[in-house]
């Protein structure tokens, strides 16, 4: 795993 | 935002106010878990530390307050002002067995080694799983009244939409979020044999869902 996805979900 | 999202999260939202003006109204637990309440509350709590660090929107920060005290006020209902209403003796789910393997996997399978990283990632695989001590009773006794049963369909709803909106999401924005998916997959399976017996026995017949 190496891409850190945007965290705007709940 | 999209569809999908947005009637996850009023699910979800949906989900957690029936759990508490059952308790409210009734003024009984009984037949709830208090360990799946805890562990909900432990999810938001190690989440939505980001409340200090980042600012998404209106909507994400209101919403995320909401589940905050909505998960603390109903732990505080079960354990506290209407606490000789839980069944303890039926809540005997060994909650350790989730959280050491849990804490374990967000050491290791995470997006970065940081201290917020890890328990985002904690809270996202403890969500996964958190849901189980609830079943557990459930199967345990044999039973649920209906109202708790409507609580896990829309908190199972809530899950089978967000999987709509990854899909959804990942088509439209190439957005792709490999823990969330995964743990996501595989929190929605734990509520397909109860899906199956709510069609089945809740829908069709009345009052309490009975096991087989």
């Amino acid at each position: 795993i190496t891409k850190m996805p945007l965290k705007d979900e709940l | 935002m999209n569809i999908f999202r947005l009637l996850g999260d009023m699910c979800h939202l949906v989900a957690i106010i029936i759990l508490f003006l059952k308790i409210w109204r009734s003024k009984s637990c009984a037949g709830i878990s208090g360990k799946s309440q805890v562990l909900f509350a432990l999810v938001f709590t190690t989440r939505y530390l980001d409340l200090f660090t980042s600012f998404i929107s209106v909507y994400n920060t209101v919403m995320k307050v909401v589940f905050l005290v909505l998960a603390y006020a109903t732990v505080y209902l079960i354990y506290l002002r209407f606490r000789s209403t839980y069944n303890s003796e039926s809540d005997s789910f060994r909650v350790e067995f989730l959280l050491v393997p849990v804490a374990g996997l967000s050491f290791l399978e995470n997006y970065a080694f940081a201290p917020l990283e890890i328990l985002w990632t904690f809270s996202i695989y403890l969500e996964s799983v958190a849901i189980l001590p609830q079943l557990f009773m459930i199967t345990k006794t044999g039973e649920a009244e209906s109202i708790t049963t409507h609580y896990l369909f829309f908190l199972g709803l809530y899950r089978a939409l967000y999987l709509a909106n990854w899909v959804w999401r990942y088509h439209t924005e190439g957005f792709f979020d490999q823990i969330a998916v995964v743990s996501g997959v595989v929190q929605t399976i734990f509520y397909c044999d109860f899906f199956y017996l709510y069609f089945t026995k809740v829908l069709r017949g009345s009052g309490k869902m009975t096991l087989p």
